[in-house]
């Protein structure tokens, strides 16, 4: 089972 | 006053494809550098960031910086109005409603304009941190792409596995699974067809098709496409547009439960 990631979670917002 | 004109409306009409099924509606950021454009996709997956620089345009001028936000949908309508070889230029007052697409044949005898609502939109706009790759791989895009819908008919996710020997593709699904080998080539007399990888640790990651599947849309636009991959960051899926600059999709991974 594999779950999808957010790019959120990896880059932050300007 | 807002101005830009290509000589060939091609490399617009590649770029909307390359993103309208990723984008529904996204900010065009122009200034005397060029037109930039970062947007994720609804369900906030990946990133789709597209630069094309004010020098790779036959006319450029910007006075001001404008943020101006399309649909790309619409975009992509207009833009199928213009033929490949059609001159295209972009217009926009400084402070602008709308946007003017001007397409003018090549004997000058047709002249087309097309002009389109702005959309008030929020910009977002992610940081992305200086990253160095574990895995850089050069391969063929055509390769990629068929690649990816090749492996899509057995899985919803392609898993990458890259290593010094070379790039192995591989998915899994209920009918049974695939896996493709790429090695890298030994003598890449022709700069388009070389697989070439660049590595500093193994990396073994795994993706979702569908947004695969929209990446390659861009392969018309370069022979080559450049994957960079270092373990639990996005993928970054990047091309070059001729001269003018470069489209690159960030895709997160997916993790085990």
């Amino acid at each position: 089972q594999t779950n999808q990631i957010h790019l959120q979670e990896y880059y932050y917002h300007m | 006053m807002f101005e830009a004109r290509l000589a060939q409306s091609a490399i617009l009409k590649k770029v909307l494809e390359a993103v309208k099924d990723l984008l529904t509606e996204a900010t065009f950021e122009c200034s005397d550098s060029g037109i930039q454009v970062q947007a994720m996709d609804n369900a906030h997956v990946s990133l789709v960031s597209l630069n094309l620089r004010s020098d790779g345009f036959d006319k450029y001028r910007c006075d001001r910086n404008l943020s101006m936000g399309m649909n790309i949908g619409t975009m992509t309508k207009i833009l199928r109005c213009a033929s490949s070889e059609d001159t295209v230029t972009l217009r926009a007052v400084d402070s602008p409603d709308n946007i003017i697409f001007i397409f003018e044949s090549q004997n000058k005898e047709k002249l087309a304009e097309y002009e389109m609502k702005l959309i008030n939109m929020d910009l977002e706009h992610l940081g992305i941190p200086e990253t160095m790759y574990s895995c850089v791989v050069k391969m063929p895009s055509q390769e990629f792409a068929r690649i990816c819908r090749d492996l899509s008919q057995f899985g919803e996710a392609i898993t990458i596995a890259c290593s010094k020997e070379g790039i192995k593709f591989s998915a899994a699904g209920d009918y049974g699974n695939a896996n493709v080998k790429l090695a890298q080539t030994a003598d890449s007399d022709k700069e388009e067809e070389a697989v070439l990888i660049d590595m500093q640790e193994p990396v073994k990651l795994t993706f979702a098709c569908r947004y695969l599947n929209s990446f390659v849309k861009a392969t018309p636009l370069c022979a080559q496409v450049k994957l960079s991959m270092s373990s639990d960051v996005p993928l970054v899926c990047e091309y070059q547009i001729g001269e003018i600059g470069h489209i690159r999709y960030y895709l997160a991974p997916k993790i085990d439960d």
